[in-house]
């Protein structure tokens, strides 16, 4: 419950909840790409990826590397935009994953997709970037109840009840807001 | 030590196999959940934030062997799943949630789930802002061990889709989380098609059923045309069938000719006649009969209690089934049929020898669906050979069973929930 003294809550601050950075350029599309699985992040290694010293051609070099940019020996950081294909498989794949034209380029329906409300668990799980696709076949249930006749063809003697006779009563599987009992509530 | 989603393997819990992440899974069937104090939402009441955590895992709880309860006293180490709201940095977790808009929530295999509070959660059906139910039950899938699905109609699609008033889980993600955590088995204490006839507006009489799948104090209806229990099943026995006991019955029997129309359940050593005009249990039929009434009065020569029965309108014959025996009677003559008891192997021989469920059966089931009699023992069935059948093959015994078979490969995802979460 939010803080408040006056009793008129007027010392509330409603803060307007800050809004989420939209996804506008390649910059802010790449980060999203590279959060939810679809750029391998650059592949720093471990022990790198911090500001430190390094040994690197028996010349001792103080190196800054910064996660999602190429590092230069000079530690002079090179635009990564260098990676293009990068980006543009990683709209592509996106783009498959979320049902929208397959154009590798950041237009107005990658932007609202990735501007949607979703879920934080990155789409693409696995650390070799395997896409998590449902591959199911989709093969719909075959429904094998529609309304199936009930037709006793017993050679019973004396018709002993409605079906016994060759009469045809259709019984339906009844599944229409009729049925009598109450359903949970949900 | 915060768990972190990619490298989540807690010591506590099996994974299935290392690497490949859609093997993560629970290793155990009753999982522990709790909405920490310190991660309240503020927008909604904190009874309906557990309400709606409570049916949200019920859902999940309705299609899968796993049962869910919610624990406010274990220690928080005992906690299998917590959830809980904050905004930006939160809860000490490693992903910062972005305000509101774009990421609304994330979890973790086996692990937590966080809710970013800048957006507008509001409660099932409100008709606007964010379901809390709809991420919930996304959330507790990916803790369950699902990734993102891209697949219309998939629960665990990453994006959300504008609230549609009552979603469920599809046959698909059924499936998914089944592939998991195996398919959903127990015994039944009866299984019966409730017959009814109705009026059309044209003033024609039409007969309709439903199948319903009864365990203890609970049941199901089974929708046969969309292989499934009715969303939100099970509930409680006396919630549908007034009248009846509430902690179930051992047998349903629908007596129906061209002068009768009974429909009876036994409990013991009485039985209960339903009136499916007022949907009650008689108190006393338009025969001047009083119920409960005991089974040897209405049906003398019958021991109680029975295991189960069916009315077979075949030959007017009620077959009540009692450990290894059967006693047919005749609702004609009002009497046990001379030569019986019989053991059920002699009046329901097995097609192939070995394959037959000997006695104590669980239900005999006399399905309009599949125009067919079953029976019922443990998770398996047997289905009797049919008039056609027999037609086309004078030379089998009558009644023969055709070999078992599991009753989860016939009827699905008639799945239990934890007795904390049935009356929802």
């Amino acid at each position: 419950e939010k803080i408040f003294h006056n009793r008129d809550h007027s010392d509330v601050d409603v803060h307007a909840p800050h809004h989420a950075e939209l996804i506008v350029d390649t910059d802010t599309a790449r980060q999203f790409l590279s959060k939810y699985g679809f750029l391998k992040p650059l592949r720093l290694d471990e022990s790198q990826s911090k500001e430190a010293d390094y040994i690197l051609g028996g010349e001792r070099l103080h190196m800054r590397i910064q996660e999602g940019r190429s590092a230069s020996r000079t530690g002079i950081e090179t635009d990564v935009s260098a990676n293009i294909p990068d980006l543009i498989s990683g709209l592509r794949q996106f783009q498959v994953m979320s049902g929208l034209p397959e154009t590798g380029v950041f237009d107005d329906a990658t932007k609202a997709a990735m501007n949607k409300p979703r879920c934080g668990v990155p789409d693409r799980l696995s650390p070799t970037g395997s896409s998590v696709k449902d591959n199911s076949t989709g093969s719909s249930v075959k429904d094998n109840s529609t309304g199936s006749s009930v037709k006793d063809n017993s050679t019973g003697s004396a018709p002993a009840d409605p079906v016994a006779s060759n009469a045809t009563i259709n019984i339906t599987d009844d599944q229409s807001d009729r049925n009598l009992k109450p359903a949970s509530p949900r | 030590q915060k768990r972190h989603l990619l490298t989540l393997l807690s010591k506590r819990r099996s994974k299935q196999e290392a690497g490949n992440l859609r093997q993560i899974a629970f290793s155990k069937q009753l999982l522990k959940w709790r909405l920490i104090g310190e991660g309240y939402s503020s927008q909604l009441s904190i009874d309906d934030q557990r309400y709606i955590f409570k049916l949200a895992f019920r859902m999940w709880s309705e299609v899968s062997p796993l049962d869910f309860v919610e624990d406010v006293h274990s220690p928080l180490a005992e906690i299998d799943i917590r959830l809980g709201f904050g905004t930006g940095r939160h809860l000490g977790c490693t992903q910062a949630f972005d305000g509101a808009g774009q990421e609304f929530a994330h979890a973790w295999f086996l692990g937590d789930i966080h809710f970013d509070d800048d957006e507008h959660f509001t409660a099932p059906n409100t008709g606007y802002g964010i379901s809390l139910l709809k991420v919930a039950v996304h959330e507790i899938g990916h803790v369950l061990g699902l990734p993102h699905i891209f697949r219309p109609g998939s629960i665990m699609q990453p994006s959300y889709l504008p609230q549609d008033t009552g979603f469920e889980i599809d046959w698909l993600d059924r499936k998914a989380i089944q592939k998991l955590y195996g398919g959903c088995r127990g015994h039944f204490s009866t299984v019966f098609d409730w017959i009814r006839k109705e009026r059309t507006p044209y003033g024609e009489v039409v007969v309709r059923f439903n199948t319903y799948f009864m365990r203890g104090g609970w049941y199901w209806m089974y929708e046969n045309r969309n292989n499934r229990t009715r969303y939100g099943d099970p509930v409680a026995v006396q919630m549908g069938w007034h009248g009846v006991p509430s902690n179930g019955v051992d047998a349903y029997v629908h007596v129906w000719t061209w002068t009768t129309d009974a429909a009876y359940f036994f409990k013991g050593t009485q039985y209960w006649r339903y009136d499916g005009e007022n949907d009650e249990a008689f108190t006393e039929d338009s025969e001047g009969c009083r119920y409960p009434r005991l089974i040897s009065e209405g049906f003398p020569g019958v021991p109680s209690p029975i295991d189960t029965a069916f009315y077979d309108r075949r030959d007017s014959l009620i077959y009540f089934f009692k450990g290894k025996d059967v006693y047919a009677f005749h609702v004609g003559t009002h009497a046990v049929v001379s030569g019986y008891p019989k053991k059920i192997r002699e009046a329901f021989p097995a097609l192939v020898p070995g394959d037959h469920p000997v006695g104590h059966l669980d239900a005999a089931y006399l399905s309009y669906t599949h125009n067919a009699v079953f029976l019922l023992k443990g998770t398996r069935f047997w289905r009797l050979l049919g008039t056609r059948e027999q037609r086309l093959k004078p030379s089998l015994p009558r009644n023969s069973l055709l070999p078992g078979k599991e009753v989860d490969q016939q009827w699905f995802d008639i799945c239990d929930v934890h007795k904390t979460n049935l009356k929802m």
